[in-house]
């Protein structure tokens, strides 16, 4: 999972 | 992105598209309870804060700013235009929603994935999310009755929530670091609040008659 980017849903 | 995931979008976006439909058509909100659709609103605001952040895809940003755009529109309608406005029954519409703020905001203050601006108001967006329906269904059932169009739009709703569980099942078979308790448990709360609904929906659906809530 990429730092900070970990809300990749909707 | 799977085909569960695509799929909740879709009928999350669809679910939406019902509900403007319903009021562009009759141009009225009976049977739509403005609370959970100016907690809807709040919950997009407080979660895609990271719209000017953090970039995922074209996707997710366009998306993002559609779930912003159509719930503000959906509360303009129902609070300001002329003939909507007129057609929405506060005296139905009495659940305290604001103690579903207050909660959901404290819970994200102890529980949330880091202590930063950010993560407390994405947390306290899918707390708030989870219970932002109570309002609508709890006007539904002291309506009885449920025009189709609004019956489709929480049909939809639900739809969604089970897709996204489906999704995060397939994410976790197939990633290997997919952990995210807060939304999962979060998410499954949610849609344990539909199963009431959709049992009255597929029996209505079964028999071919009008859906009817029990009070």
């Amino acid at each position: 999972v990429v730092k900070g980017k970990i809300h990749d849903e909707l | 992105m799977n085909i569960f995931r695509l799929a909740g979008d879709m009928t999350h976006l669809l679910s939406i598209l019902v509900l403007l439909l319903k009021i562009y058509a009759t141009k009225s909100c009976s049977g739509v309870s403005r609370k959970t659709q100016e907690l809807y609103a709040i919950v997009f605001l407080a979660r895609y804060l990271d719209l000017f952040t953090d970039f995922i895809s074209v996707y997710n940003t366009f998306m993002k700013i559609v779930f912003i755009a159509s719930s503000l529109a959906i509360v303009w309608c129902i609070r300001v235009h002329p003939m909507v406005k007129r057609s929405y029954d506060k005296d139905l519409d009495t659940f305290r929603h604001y103690l579903l703020v207050a909660a959901s905001f404290l819970l994200a203050l102890f529980l949330h994935e880091k202590f930063t601006f950010l993560e407390i108001f994405w947390a306290f967006s899918i707390y708030l999310e989870a219970v932002a329906i109570l309002p609508q269904l709890v006007l539904l059932q002291r309506s009885g009755n449920v025009d189709n169009l609004t019956g489709q739009y929480v049909f939809f709703l639900g739809a969604y929530r089970g897709l996204y569980i489906l999704n995060w099942i397939y994410r976790y078979l197939t990633e290997p670091r997919f952990t995210r308790w807060i939304a999962c448990v979060s998410g499954v709360v949610q849609t344990a609040l539909y199963a009431d609904f959709f049992y009255y929906y597929f029996i209505s659906w079964k028999n071919n008659s009008k859906l009817k809530l029990p009070a």
